[in-house]
């Protein structure tokens, strides 16, 4: 597993986000859902809580966004770059954004939507890329089902370096 | 000796894509280094465990081709 430099992470163990766009592939339901249980996987190994709010600021703002989309991290259209998040801190920090050119899916077609966002939201909350493969946080996207999904050891040592064990 | 490897023996849109991959995902953290494009592809081959060759060979591009998140992976 690989940090950040500078070990950037939240200091607070309750961290709020919210969803600011949905995408018109999934049902909005399906889109919380998976969103919710993106965070749950990292929730359910460290001290963090993780809630929703529906206004005003939040540490770790979800949209889909196409192309430029203000962040100086363009999109590329279908395939290729899938998402990107930011590491902790104020503003963009924390924030995952998913590329709305993609076909996102709760399942095998097209882009698993919980799959990508519990990576993405292993950089809001400080973890750089992996290269174990197999490990959540490895670069590159590929399907798990996930209903039998298990956070890899190498991700679980990492994000437990940042914020400690979840508390027996 | 050793005999610098002659990029220009890729096609230009090989050559352009793995620059733009590579600038990308593994981009050149100060301005000042410099770096072969060789040493740069060695660079993504050893994080992705392929045979480390410098040259753009086929499972080099798999990599390349498959769907992923755009953050680098040097963090930086």
């Amino acid at each position: 597993y690989k940090t950040f430099p500078g070990n950037p992470r939240w200091r607070n163990k309750y961290l709020t986000y919210r969803i600011d766009n949905y995408t018109p592939d999934l049902p909005q339901a399906k889109v919380d859902e998976a969103i919710s249980k993106a965070f749950m996987v990292w929730s359910d190994v460290t001290p963090l809580q993780f809630k929703r709010v529906f206004r005003g600021d939040a540490d770790i703002v979800v949209a889909f966004a196409r192309r430029e989309h203000r962040d100086g991290y363009p999109f590329d259209g279908r395939g290729n770059t899938l998402a990107h998040a930011f590491a902790p801190g104020k503003g963009l920090g924390g924030d995952a954004h998913f590329d709305e050119d993609e076909t996102w899916s709760e399942y095998n077609h097209g882009v698993n939507l919980f799959l990508v966002a519990a990576h993405e939201f292993g950089h809001s909350l400080g973890l750089a890329h992996s290269n174990v493969p197999g490990a959540l946080m490895y670069p590159t996207y590929s399907y798990v089902n996930p209903k039998t999904f298990r956070l890899s050891e190498d991700d679980k040592r990492g994000i437990q370096k940042l914020y400690g064990r979840k508390s027996a | 000796f050793p005999a610098q490897l002659k990029p220009h023996s890729w096609n230009s849109i090989d050559l352009e894509s793995v620059k733009t991959y590579l600038d990308k995902f593994f981009p050149l953290l100060r301005k000042t280094d410099s770096q072969s494009l060789e040493e740069r592809i060695k660079k993504m081959q050893r994080f992705f465990h392929l045979t480390v060759t410098g040259t753009l060979n086929a499972e080099t591009k798999e990599i390349m081709n498959q769907p992923r998140c755009g953050v680098p992976d040097i963090a930086d």
